[in-house]
């Protein structure tokens, strides 16, 4: 059986946020180590991966692994009967078909409990092979969002090239181009810092309605990491203390 | 125009 419990309902909230949009039915793995999920977009050009650590949770209990198949829709409607500061447990026998989830009000005898229908889903589970990066952007999480918002109102791609001058975006649209060019900060202890690591100069082109939906992961954690190798899909990372939400995606090629 | 590559041209199965 698992039994995992959230100190804040929030948290759940927030990832269902930055991955309902890509995907709509994935299998939450359970394992004694916590709980996994890898899932494409329909079109196979972004993988989502989620990890959160059995650690990170106020108790977890999975005795053997398990997955549960969950339809994402679904779960959120759950989760907005949760207050963001409630506390959340997950709970699902053996080979069961439904998810138990209890919401415990933090200050008040208030508890909750909800049943939702869990499915077989029929995953294609993709081998991400280890990566050595050329380059690596960490810089503000708000940053990244605005960036790719703003450019997303111009053109349907952006090129991102990293050089030594900085990180620059770059989009170009029917009536505007636009770009933006980011620097490396001095100061890279500072929580607005940008740091670029690079072993060499590369520039790649994405669709930007992707990373449009990655940077919604902005809400769980302050900083994101971009890494990039010329011609591999682009891996956007965000780490959050009880786990990470990591996305991938393909890159478009050239003109 | 480019095209958009599938991730399956990069990661196999596991």
């Amino acid at each position: 059986m698992l039994e995992a419990k959230l100190a804040e309902a929030g948290t759940l909230k927030k990832l269902l946020d930055a991955i309902k949009e890509l995907v709509t039915d994935a299998n939450f793995e359970c394992n004694e180590e916590g709980i996994n999920l890898q899932a494409m977009d329909n079109s196979h050009v972004a993988l989502v991966a989620v990890h959160l650590e059995a650690a990170g949770f106020k108790r977890y209990r999975c005795d053997r692994p398990m997955p549960l198949g969950v339809n994402l829709t679904s779960l959120t409607k759950v989760l907005k009967c949760a207050k963001d500061d409630d506390i959340t447990t997950l709970k699902a026998a053996d080979e069961a078909d439904v998810l138990n989830l209890v919401y415990e009000a933090k200050n008040s005898d208030r508890i909750a409990e909800y049943d939702m229908k869990l499915m077989d889903i029929d995953s294609d589970t993709l081998g991400i092979p280890d990566t050595e990066y050329d380059a690596r952007v960490t810089m503000p999480s708000a940053e990244f969002t605005r960036v790719v918002r703003d450019l997303s109102q111009l053109g349907e791609s952006v090129r991102i090239e990293v050089s030594k001058e900085g990180v620059r975006f770059a989009s170009e649209g029917e009536a505007a181009n636009g770009s933006v060019l980011m620097k490396q900060t001095d100061d890279d202890e500072d929580t607005q810092a940008i740091t670029i690591e690079m072993n060499q100069h590369v520039s790649l082109t994405f669709s930007l309605k992707y990373l449009v939906n990655f940077s919604k992961s902005a809400s769980l954690c302050p900083r994101v990491q971009l890494m990039m190798s010329n011609d591999v899909p682009l891996l956007v990372a965000y780490d959050f203390g009880q786990g990470y939400i990591r996305y991938y995606l393909a890159p478009k090629i050239g003109d | 125009k480019g095209g958009q590559k599938s991730l399956a041209n990069f990661f196999g199965p596991p």
